[in-house]
């Protein structure tokens, strides 16, 4: 199947 | 001190049976506004993000902002101890080792006390930007929830597909292939039963099947939920509370 993202990079920590 | 009190039981229920599949050690920040609550699930797929206003209270206090560490599946064991239809009232001071939650039956005179110790979660709190989204659509809960649970028995990844005015939704898998189209329409009489579609750009987009199927349980919350996707960023899944929501943001698969 294909690979999954990840949310990292939409998400920052504050 | 913080003293949270549900006029049922079952809303508080509903809301941790929504997300607790998903995510296990959540911290709820409890302030004077309100409880909100964020976690993402260990393969950073899926984020939760919740939010009880006061007015999701029969009554509602809390002095000083207070932040509860709590083990879903640990709470999910006191909170069907409750009936549905008790009263359920958060209690905690303001430096707490544990919150008390207090049952109360108002037609028997049966109050039942659970005292849940809490947890030091160490988990960053994220900040949500709003983000731009390509399609808006808003569907009857029952109906998203049916769609993926089919769906999801062919695929383990389930594809979106928004164009003008078509919604399709795609699984392709081993055993065979399945697809459900829905148009947008109104429906007068039970507005709750319509399909409303906002599309800038259309959007194709494939996810994991596991993790919608941990979305769809937000559908007890209510009876529409609401859909953003955008080939830009992650797809959020919205249940609305009557005051606050629970939302899912999920990253999609890699396109071909």
């Amino acid at each position: 199947g294909r690979p999954q993202k990840r949310l990292v990079k939409f998400f920052k920590g504050r | 001190m913080l003293e949270a009190k549900f006029e049922e039981a079952s809303l508080f229920k509903r809301i941790i049976d929504g997300f607790k599949d998903c995510v296990q050690l959540v911290n709820f920040q409890c302030k004077e506004d309100g409880i909100i609550a964020q976690a993402v699930d260990d393969s950073r797929v899926l984020l939760v993000s919740l939010e009880i206003g006061i007015e999701a209270f029969q009554n509602y206090r809390c002095d000083h902002p207070v932040t509860l560490g709590i083990d879903l599946t640990s709470l999910s064991k006191i909170l069907r101890c409750g009936n549905n239809t008790d009263n359920l009232t958060l209690i905690a001071d303001d430096t707490p080792d544990s919150v008390l939650l207090l049952f109360e039956d108002t037609k028997k005179d049966r109050i039942a006390e659970y005292s849940l110790k809490l947890m030091d979660i160490d988990a960053e709190f994220l900040k949500i930007e709003d983000l731009a989204y390509d399609c808006t659509l808003k569907m009857p809960s029952p109906e998203f929830s049916k769609i993926v649970r089919d769906l999801s028995q062919l695929s383990d990844s389930i594809n979106i597909m928004i164009t003008k005015e078509t919604i399709k939704f795609v699984a392709d898998g081993d055993i065979g292939s399945g697809s459900v189209i829905l148009k947008p329409f109104v429906n007068m009489d039970k507005p709750q039963e319509s399909i409303n579609l906002n599309m800038d750009q259309p959007v194709d987009l494939t996810f994991g099947s596991k993790y919608l199927l941990d979305i769809v349980k937000g559908s007890a919350l209510s009876d529409n939920v609401g859909v953003r996707l955008s080939s830009e960023a992650p797809a959020l899944f919205q249940f609305d509370l009557k005051s606050g929501y629970l939302q899912f943001f999920l990253a999609p698969k890699f396109n071909d």
